[in-house]
């Protein structure tokens, strides 16, 4: 039972899911530029999607028949896990001629994974 | 990463990995790098000096919007209406300082004008100007009582003073002559209050970002009802206290701070507006 456990948890823990990801503007220089914020929690999606898809892969009908296809054919690949809900962030920066810009830019945050 | 996007350790990697030729890798970096400038809507990487100024009005309004802020924030108290409500359906905010080498001042006995001109080419053309105000800080009239019943019931003076906000459309034909102006706000101030007046131009700067008018900038005047009553000193030191030039303006360091400010809301088509994503997120 010990050992079915450990094996059910090394498998959810592989499994298409959101991970932890802090985007340091400093890491990549655009600290000159964007006063604010100095960072933010983009996250990512990583992990298998196994065959039999669980429901809270948010997957679609084409994944889920692209991965029935992959349990008979392993030459068709699994669906992939990617984004399946993303959110925008404000960023205050200077453009290139020294002027102070509020904007709003879409698609910068994960909310959701799933197996697309 | 000192002049693109990428950071140069990205770039070496790439370049190093061997799946292209250098050539090749080149040519996919670049493209990458334009994609990025493209997304942040930039023609190249912005090397800002250690002199630029963010204004604290911009800082507010990014704490206001915010996702990642603190959601207690309010909207600032100067915000006025047309702004909040213009806000709502903007997605970028840009402000601009005026051109003070374009500037022209004129000061007669009771009277202040000031010329201002801000340079608009940067907002580029597929962004939709829905709104626009010109912010201008006022000082408190050391000495200046706050005004009483009685003379809030007497006229503009005694504690007051006027603020007109003209869009200028023509040049006189002689340099001696006034600019052809239309007003655009006006607004009738209390003395012993320190605070940044907001008001609205949208109409000016739409049309100026539009291509449907040309921009001439625009022209400030402060009235001061009172003034020819006065002493020399006290009516010297009324003059002063609105902001709107830098050599009315004593105190240098807080000049930056103090300056006119001229910020947009617009729209450039891509997805939700600023305010409707802390809305949306709480």
């Amino acid at each position: 039972a010990a050992l079915r456990k450990q094996r059910r948890k090394q498998q959810h823990k592989a499994s298409c899911k959101r991970h932890a990801l802090y985007v340091d503007f400093s890491d990549v220089g655009w600290n000159e530029w964007i006063v604010a914020p100095p960072g933010y929690h983009a996250f990512y999606c990583h992990g298998e999607c196994p065959f039999p898809l669980a429901d809270h892969l948010n997957s679609t009908n084409h994944a889920i028949v692209q991965t029935l296809v992959n349990s008979v054919n392993s030459n068709i690949p699994r669906a992939c896990c990617v984004p399946t809900d993303l959110s925008p962030i404000s960023l205050l920066y200077l453009d290139e001629y020294e002027k102070v810009i509020l904007k709003n830019y879409q698609d910068m945050v994960v909310e959701g994974c799933g197996c697309r | 990463g000192a002049t693109g996007l990428i950071p140069e350790v990205g770039r070496r990697k790439y370049s190093e990995s061997g799946k292209q030729t250098p050539e090749q890798s080149e040519s996919f970096l670049n493209e990458f790098e334009l994609r990025l400038l493209n997304m942040f809507g930039l023609r190249r990487r912005p090397t800002p000096s250690k002199q630029a100024v963010v204004p604290q009005y911009m800082v507010d309004l990014y704490r206001m919007h915010s996702a990642n802020g603190d959601h207690s924030t309010k909207r600032p108290k100067s915000m006025g209406k047309h702004a909040d409500r213009a806000a709502s359906k903007a997605n970028t905010i840009r402000s601009f300082h005026h051109e003070e080498s374009m500037e022209a001042l004129a000061s007669l006995k009771g009277k202040t004008t000031q010329q201002f001109y801000f340079n608009l080419t940067s907002i580029p053309d597929e962004e939709l100007i829905t709104s626009a105000e010109l912010r201008i800080y006022r000082d408190q009239v050391m000495g200046a009582a706050a005004p009483n019943n009685s003379s809030r019931n007497s006229s503009t003076a005694g504690g007051f003073h006027r603020i007109n906000i003209y869009e200028i459309f023509g040049v006189p034909a002689t340099h001696s002559g006034e600019p052809l102006a239309r007003l655009l706000d006006t607004r009738l101030v209390q003395d012993s209050l320190s605070r940044w007046e907001s008001f609205d131009v949208s109409p000016a700067v739409s049309q100026w970002t539009s291509g449907k008018g040309h921009n001439h900038g625009f022209m400030v005047e402060v009235l001061h009802p009172e003034e020819g009553e006065m002493d020399g000193e006290h009516a010297q030191r009324r003059s002063r206290h609105v902001r709107v030039s830098r050599s009315l303006h004593q105190d240098q360091d807080s000049w930056p701070q103090a300056r006119p400010l001229l910020v947009t809301y617009g729209h450039d088509g891509r997805g939700d507006s600023v305010l409707h994503t802390r809305e949306k997120r709480q």
